[in-house]
């Protein structure tokens, strides 16, 4: 079997309720940029860390990490590489 | 606008459209294979116009000459690059062009005299670049989410590997973007996903191993040769619903698109061909009817999709009276029969949800045989918000551990006996991680019961040597059953769903009924006065009613069709754009409304919004009334609002108390004595603490428990016990800057906790540990300054 390893990535998509300014107080305070929400889906951000390595096999860990601690961010996924293929 | 009406046959000006087979049949010399009647539906007045259609791949070429015209900056974003802009990145390989060329079957403009004509060729086009660079979870979530009240067709022609080997699908993200888009999308109608079902023919891929092709909320297109055969990269699988025209065999013909740098090619191949396709017929469905929902889409596809000339040799017809295929689903797409189907159309009732957990009895797949699982459904007849008597799509969840998932096969048969192949066998599949909760899907059961017994098989053929001492077993399956309690079709809408015999252009080259020719019987919906041709269209007069078709073309009927009310003598006149049903043509005339339109019966119109004092019942279409008293609510008894004088007492409206008092159902009562404010009996009934006591976890106290600080933050200057951060035991304030004390095995580091070792031995190789700080404190180590640095810290907190 191959072993398939995941790429991770420097964003973020983050789950935050209470609106943009409270996602961008959360983004700024863990050194995130807060890149706007998830195209329609409400209360989902796109977060990007410029200091975190860009590509990378291991999941980021750090002082940002401590962001899934904050009582209002409900859900985060740092987001891994997959491949897709034109047909 | 092209006047299609009265052309014997359609002719543009633009240069290869006389080679454009898929929509035309081009030369006399042989009879046209049965087609996609594309140009049917255009003769009917159906071009695409106010639809909205965008493509998701790797960019689109805006400035192109045959897409510029109808190019829609609103349906387009760079997802890549983060802006507006989908031009793609030009490069040497011009390895961009496939957004591009799938733009162009869509919605090239046509009598511009540059290269090609679009199926919709009066749609707004518009692109997401998304391809060009790394996917994630969120770069398709945005994308399948783009501006989706303007967007109302999204069409992609990519997924997961095609080699055999891969599942995969959507991720949490994009699964919420898909609900959400179909659930909120189109102003509640739902947003359209067609999806090409995949290229992995070769590799023996099998579609339901991708979860995008594979989902509910996605229309999931194959291919077919000009010829009806079976293209080479063609994946068979049991959630395809549709075909479309496309590549076959080196000699066959393509498909001819725009391309890159402001060209053209005749070089478009694959399933990718196939979606924009399907994508563009659906812009002439909902051009006919813009209040289909995603599932009224669906169904009509399903009703109007033919088996013709399709070389298959799994076409079986299922209990409903639909042929369908794994090769092909329900066949080639008609884009006439499509807009006709549109025009009349009722909207489906509600979707239900039916989840039928079956045992979980854990049954081991010996190799070379079979492990067979019976379950009896009711369909959840107990339950009338879930029961689903006519199937529409049903899902497997299932979970198999297996040595070599490559060797399994399942097959679901349903009740009234119609057998789906979930899986097939896949030669490259060496995994060993089996399937976990994985979503099979088929549509082979559509229109059938779903109550009686369902039978889940799933056979075990090794295809090489593997391990045989671990055999795989079905570890858990459930059956997710969607469709409608009550037949889903109106009477309007039934008919019985036949092969249409198309005359080719060497035998009928008017392709129209000569009146002084036609001597076979009338339309039963004819009068006696006679008719010139077999349709309830060519009657000479109408034995009940008759309405008109936007090409004035007039089509008798024995009621007038939904949406119409019947006017004078024998006309059906049309309602109000809102209106379901009417008895006047005015906005203010309605009787019932359009689906994400509630009628106001006040004013008998459909609104968007319900006034003040009412509700949206999303059941019933109507504005109902809220409760007496109420200013606002979502239901009778849901006030979210009181008129004045009055306070929300839970859902309710009822007298405002004193401050110190509630109110019981009767009269004012006085609170607990631990509550300055209250909304009931009792301590548990306190709003707020009287002075002395701190509101703690709903409950007043006199301090706070260990583990929450005091907050005098709280409104109107009563006070909180609120809970520390989980990282302290005790703490000052909030988050986890704030401890006082830490958890057993944590350190207390300028208020925040940290992990016991927090530094290293010298060597650097483990975590500082009692019997490493027991040594270093017999030797006095922490007096030595260069060491200090190193473990002293960690040593001298653990004593």
């Amino acid at each position: 079997p191959v072993c398939r390893t995941r790429v991770y990535t420097n964003h973020w998509a983050v789950k935050i309720a209470g609106g943009f300014a409270e996602a961008d107080r959360i983004a700024s305070k863990y050194g995130f940029i807060n890149v706007g929400q998830i195209g329609a889906l409400k209360d989902y951000y796109h977060f990007y860390h410029s200091r975190t390595i860009k590509r990378s096999v291991l999941s980021s860990r750090g002082t940002h990490s401590f962001i899934s601690m904050e009582p209002k961010v409900e859900w985060i996924q740092q987001q891994v590489v997959k491949k897709r293929t034109k047909r | 606008d092209y006047d299609l009406s009265h052309a014997q046959s359609t002719y543009f000006n633009d240069p290869k459209w006389p080679s454009m087979w898929y929509m035309h049949c081009s030369d006399n010399t042989h009879p046209c294979q049965s087609d996609m009647n594309i140009e049917g539906a255009w003769k009917r007045g159906y071009t695409g116009k106010n639809i909205v259609v965008t493509i998701l791949d790797d960019g689109i070429e805006r400035t192109h000459p045959d897409l510029m015209q109808n190019y829609d900056a609103l349906a387009s974003c760079d997802v890549n690059g983060n802006d507006l802009d989908p031009m793609p990145r030009y490069d040497a390989s011009n390895e961009n062009k496939h957004g591009t060329r799938c733009a162009g079957e869509v919605a090239a403009t046509a009598n511009n005299s540059h290269c090609t004509v679009g199926i919709a060729f009066n749609a707004k086009i518009g692109g997401v670049r998304m391809l060009d660079g790394d996917v994630t979870d969120m770069v398709e979530a945005k994308s399948v989410s783009y501006n989706p009240q303007h967007v109302h067709i999204y069409s992609a022609s990519w997924g997961p590997d095609d080699d055999g080997k891969t599942v995969d699908g959507p991720a949490p993200l994009t699964r919420q973007a898909f609900e959400n888009g179909v659930r909120m999308g189109r102003r509640g109608l739902g947003s359209v996903f067609v999806w090409a079902s995949g290229n992995g023919g070769r590799s023996k891929d099998h579609c339901s191993c991708d979860g995008y092709t594979n989902s509910i909320y996605t229309i999931s297109i194959s291919s077919t040769a000009e010829s009806g055969k079976k293209p080479w990269y063609l994946e068979e699988c049991s959630s395809t619903l549709a075909t479309t025209y496309s590549s076959g065999e080196s000699y066959d013909k393509k498909i001819i698109t725009t391309d890159l740098r402001q060209r053209c090619t005749d070089n478009h191949t694959g399933t990718s061909a196939s979606a924009p396709m399907a994508a563009g017929i659906i812009a002439l469905a909902l051009e006919a009817n813009p209040f289909l929902t995603w599932r009224d889409v669906q169904h009509v596809i399903v009703r109007t999709s033919r088996a013709g000339h399709l070389n298959a040799n799994d076409w079986k017809t299922n209990a409903a009276g639909f042929k369908v295929s794994h090769l092909y689903g329900f066949g080639l797409m008609d884009a006439e029969a499509m807009v006709m189907e549109a025009e009349k159309w009722t909207t489906v009732p509600q979707q239900h949800v039916c989840v039928e957990s079956t045992d979980r009895q854990i049954k081991t797949i010996r190799p070379n045989s079979a492990v067979r699982s019976i379950y009896k459904a009711s369909g959840c007849s107990d339950n009338p918000n879930h029961h689903v008597n006519y199937l529409e799509h049903v899902v497997v969840r299932i979970t198999i551990t297996h040595p070599r998932r490559g060797d399994l096969a399942i097959y679901l048969t349903s009740p009234s006996g119609t057998r789906s192949q979930l899986l097939a066998n896949r030669l490259f599949d060496h995994s060993m991680e089996g399937f976990k909760n994985w979503e099979f899907m088929t549509i082979h059961c559509w229109g059938e019961r779903a109550a009686g017994d369902w039978v889940l098989e799933v056979y075990d053929t090794p295809s090489q040597l593997r391990n045989f001492k671990t055999p795989g077993k079905l570890k858990e399956w459930s059956l997710v059953l969607y469709g409608t309690s009550v037949q889903p079709y109106s009477p309007t809408n039934e008919f019985p769903k036949v092969e249409r015999f198309r005359y080719s252009r060497v035998e009928d080259p008017t392709d129209d009924y000569g009146a002084e020719d036609y001597a076979g019987p009338c339309d039963p919906e004819c009068s006696e006065v006679g008719c010139d041709g077999p349709g309830p269209d060519h009657c000479s007069d109408c034995l009940h009613y008759y309405y008109k078709l936007k090409n004035n073309t007039r089509i008798c009927v024995s009621s007038c069709p939904p949406g119409h009310f019947h006017a004078d003598k024998k006309r059906c006149r049309k309602c109000a754009p809102n209106c379901e049903s009417c008895f006047g043509s005015h906005g203010d005339q309605c009787l019932s409304c359009k689906y994400g339109y509630f009628l106001n019966e006040e004013t008998s119109s459909c609104v968007t919004q319900c006034p003040d004092g009412s509700y949206e019942d999303i059941k019933k279409n109507v504005c109902g009334k809220c409760s007496e008293n109420c200013k606002a609510c979502t239901g009778f008894h849901n006030c979210t609002e009181c008129k004045g004088g009055l306070s929300l007492q839970g859902s309710r409206c009822s007298i405002t108390c004193e401050d110190g008092q509630f109110f019981n159902g009767h009269d004012c009562q006085p609170c607990h004595r631990f509550c300055a404010t209250c909304a009931g009996a009792g301590a548990d009934g306190c709003i707020n603490c009287t002075e002395g006591y701190v509101m703690e976890e709903g409950r007043c106290v006199q301090s706070c428990s260990v583990s929450y600080y005091l907050d005098h933050s709280s409104e109107g200057g009563y006070k909180s016990c609120k809970r520390c951060d989980n990282s302290c035991l005790t703490c000052n304030g909030p988050g986890f800057k704030n401890c006082s004390s830490c958890p057993s095995g944590y350190l207390l580091d300028l208020g925040t906790c940290q992990m016991g070792a927090i530094c290293r031995d010298a060597t650097e190789e483990s975590w500082a540990e009692g019997g490493f700080c027991a040594l270093v404190k017999k030797n006095n180590l922490c007096q030595r300054k260069v060491l200090q640095q190193l473990c002293c810290k960690t040593c001298t907190f653990q004593g």
